[in-house]
């Protein structure tokens, strides 16, 4: 465990603990990318199908826990919750998240580490948390205005895997036959995608205004 | 096909 890797699960952990508070403060997830909160979801389950059989650390364990049950979480009360329901931006919320699903399954099976079950879901949850925030930035494209709380939300997102990427370039100058091509330039995509809406909260951060992204 | 990695990381 090094700093940028603790630095990175902490900034993961405050993202999920921003979404849980807009949507049970303001018990609405307007803004808020459903499908998303699916992709996310699906990216947990499938990346800690070890949970039970490979023991790494109690805060390992207890991580994994948490980011499972939050993502369902999140999906449960945006789906059957009564009054968070009526917030989602259903007609906004439209990108086609399946085509996602399926080019990381396919993408998966062609580059893996090994041609596993395991591995395969694996490098699929790795491929597929890339892709996952599109939905959620296009939801915010189409809405125009982002709220503070949900600003926050994807910042953060975003920011824990530039923290990873730090921790892959640390772990790769101090640890030998350190490689993980997978992870590390699937993070690097994951990343790019998010420069643009840091772009803007940078700017509406300088300028102290309202975060607007371009229609 | 690449090296196999322990899956130390969240």
């Amino acid at each position: 465990m090094n700093i940028f890797r603790f630095a990175g699960d902490m900034t993961h952990l405050i993202s999920i603990l921003v979404l849980l508070l807009k949507i049970y403060a303001t018990k609405s997830c307007s803004g808020i990318s459903l499908k998303t909160q699916e992709l996310y979801a699906l990216v947990f389950l499938t990346r800690y199908l070890d949970l039970f059989t490979d023991f790494i650390s109690v805060y390992n364990t207890i991580m994994k826990l948490v980011f499972i049950a939050s993502s369902l979480a999140v999906v449960c009360c945006m789906r059957m919750h009564r009054v968070v329901r009526r917030s989602y931006d259903k007609d906004l919320d439209t990108f086609r998240h399946y085509f996602l699903i399926l080019a990381s399954f396919v993408l998966a099976l062609l580059v893996n580490e090994k041609f596993t079950f395991q591995e395969i879901f694996w490098a699929f949850s790795i491929y597929l948390e890339a892709l996952a925030i599109l939905p959620q930035l296009v939801l915010l494209q189409r809405s125009g205005n982002v709220d503070n709380l949900t600003g926050q939300y994807v910042f953060f997102l975003g920011a824990y895997r530039a923290f990873y990427i730090l921790n892959w370039i640390y772990r790769y100058f101090t640890e030998q036959h350190f490689s993980r091509w997978i992870a590390c330039v699937s993070g690097l995509v994951q990343t790019v995608l998010y420069a643009d809406f840091f772009y803007y909260y940078f700017i509406s951060w300088k300028n102290n205004a309202k975060m607007q992204l371009p229609a | 096909c690449l090296q196999e990695t322990q899956k130390d990381e969240l």
